[in-house]
């Protein structure tokens, strides 16, 4: 599985 | 300038010893409605969210809104300093290089004052939106705890589903598989050491222990501890503080490649 970023979610980087 | 005392100084101690090794620095922003604190872990997976009330706090006195830029190790060991039953004032000119913190004895026989130097910290905020999640659940925070703490010497992540039947955390690793449920429980008498679960739909998503298991070092600030879950978006992890705001914790899920 995949960790993505929180900023993914919230915007940003 | 600005001034915030507060009572209960030990709050401030468990606050920062909650956030010390998942964030390294961050700004305080400092206005006349309070204290607020967003920042990443270094490797931008979790996002801690803290709010401070102005009127949570004896006195609270804040001119010109300010970020003021901590370095959590260096504020955690000026902290440690403080005793458990001390009041606590932190006090910063406008545009101050360092934010002084007093520590006071219960009995006032004791007074000591520290200055931690403040960084600069470039940093951007994220947009948290305001929503409805799938599911809220509510458990003793030592509960939470002890979930997280076991899971992880069995396995790396973690799926939540949440279901009409409960909350049931499940992994797997290289020594077996392990599951819990929590149903929901009213019985107790007090409402902290309830499970209470508010399902909207059904929703199960993969996390990454470690840090689920970095938010219960918050547990010392709060009885209770809610998580909110939705496909495909974090989990919120919050613990409230009393009457003085809350602390929460976005976690990024894992996502099938």
């Amino acid at each position: 599985m995949k960790q993505k970023s929180i900023g993914a979610f919230f915007g940003g980087a | 300038m600005f001034e915030a005392r507060i009572t209960q100084g030990a709050v401030l101690k468990k606050l920062v010893e909650a956030l010390k090794e998942l964030v390294t620095e961050g700004n305080f922003d400092v206005s006349s409605t309070g204290l607020q604190l967003q920042a990443m872990d270094s490797s931008h997976v979790c996002l801690v969210s803290l709010a401070l009330r102005e009127d949570g706090f004896e006195h609270f006195r804040c001119d010109r809104n300010m970020a003021m830029g901590i370095h959590f190790q260096n504020l955690s060991k000026i902290l440690k300093c403080a005793g458990n039953e001390d009041t606590i004032t932190l006090k910063a000119e406008d545009n101050a290089d360092q934010l002084t913190l007093m520590f006071e004895s219960s009995n006032q026989d004791r007074i000591s004052d520290f200055d931690l130097k403040l960084m600069s910290i470039e940093s951007e905020h994220l947009g948290i939106p305001d929503q409805e999640y799938s599911a809220e659940i509510k458990m003793p925070s030592s509960e939470y705890q002890r979930i997280v703490r076991d899971l992880t010497s069995i396995g790396d992540t973690v799926l939540i589903s949440a279901t009409k039947e409960g909350i049931k955390f499940s992994t797997s690793g290289d020594v077996g598989t392990a599951n819990v449920t929590l149903r929901h429980n009213t019985t107790p008498e007090k409402p902290e050491e309830q499970t209470i679960i508010d399902l909207k739909e059904p929703v199960a998503l993969t996390f990454a222990l470690r840090y689920l298991n970095n938010f219960a070092k918050a547990t010392p600030l709060a009885p209770v501890v809610k998580l909110s879950l939705t496909k495909d978006l974090p989990i919120v992890v919050e613990y409230q503080i009393g009457e003085l705001g809350a602390v929460k914790f976005y976690l990024a899920p894992k996502i099938d490649d």
